[in-house]
């Protein structure tokens, strides 16, 4: 069999070509693209769907442009939280971390679970911890800051504390 | 929350997904992406599947791998089972998208929401970026 296929999303919401400018639109389609022949260029050479999705996946993680990696929105304490799973249709083996905050690409400690471990998920701590022992790119937490996710989160906890009528109340 | 799903020219899926989560999150919540069976799931029998949207929604669902049952279970195409899963997250309440995968590398991007990034490549050469439902 020759026959190979790739598909990506990066998320999905409540845009509109009215709020999205043809520069911002071009930019996402850029990206995306990017993606996508990464991950063609593999599985036209033989690579595993493994390892196309993989590299497919971290060209979108290193990009600000979506809620993942680079640019990961932030909990409501100002840090960013990643997680990511990866799960191989010939075989049900699958891997999967959770809450990480340190991991530079958390698909590839995904993969990382679901090839060198005994497990499925890993979470938090003990899952960075995984992580570099497998030898995994770490960073400090303020690596996958920036500024739209930052005031985003502000503009959320500003209307969250925005003073209404029930405040009177006692 | 991105994602991807892949055949290879061996004939085998994989599905992954990866997340910043949930704008503002407190208590250490965790949604469907890293959860087999909702956000990510992939079965060389039936599809490859990955989502993105409430994670809320998708795991009370078992989303990706009841997208899987309807094709084992019900003989639905991938597409038809992929629209009839996004029917049901509409239902609850839910919103967001999905994208799959099956092993004759027929594909789905179904999505209830005004835009999914998206795309897809074939060997047949077959290509589409698209962005807005409209599209």
């Amino acid at each position: 069999q020759e026959k190979y296929a790739i598909v990506i999303h990066g998320g999905a919401g409540g845009r509109s070509k009215t709020t999205m400018s043809i520069e911002q639109q071009n930019n996402y389609k850029a990206k995306l693209e990017e993606a996508l022949a990464a991950g063609e260029k593999l599985l036209k050479n033989g690579a595993s769907s493994a390892e196309a999705v993989v590299e497919a996946i971290k060209i979108m993680e290193d990009s600000p442009l979506f809620n993942a990696g680079k640019g990961a929105v932030f909990t409501s304490d100002g840090k960013n939280e990643l997680d990511a799973s990866i799960m191989n249709g010939e075989n049900l083996n699958a891997g999967a971390v959770a809450g990480v905050r340190t991991i530079k690409n958390p698909i590839t400690a995904a993969r990382e679970v679901m090839e060198n471990s005994e497990h499925v998920m890993l979470s938090g701590k003990g899952a960075s911890e995984f992580a570099r022992q497998q030898g995994l790119e770490t960073v400090k937490n303020k690596y996958f800051f920036t500024r739209k996710r930052y005031e985003s989160l502000k503009a959320l906890q500003k209307k969250q504390r925005k003073r209404t009528s029930a405040d009177n109340t006692g | 929350t991105v994602g991807c799903v892949a055949l290879d020219i061996h004939g085998n899926l994989c599905a992954g997904t990866s997340t910043g989560g949930m704008n503002n999150k407190k208590y250490g919540r965790i949604g469907d992406s890293p959860i087999i069976g909702a956000g990510t799931y992939a079965n060389n029998k039936t599809c490859a599947v990955s989502c993105t949207g409430h994670g809320e929604y998708y795991i009370r669902l078992g989303f990706a791998r009841d997208i899987s049952a309807l094709m084992e279970y019900k003989k639905l195409g991938v597409k038809e089972a992929c629209a009839a899963e996004i029917q049901k997250l509409t239902q609850l309440g839910g919103t967001g998208g999905v994208i799959a995968l099956d092993a004759n590398g027929n594909m789905a991007m179904e999505f209830n929401t005004s835009a999914m990034f998206r795309g897809y490549i074939k060997s047949t050469g077959e290509k589409e970026i698209a962005i807005f439902a409209e599209e």
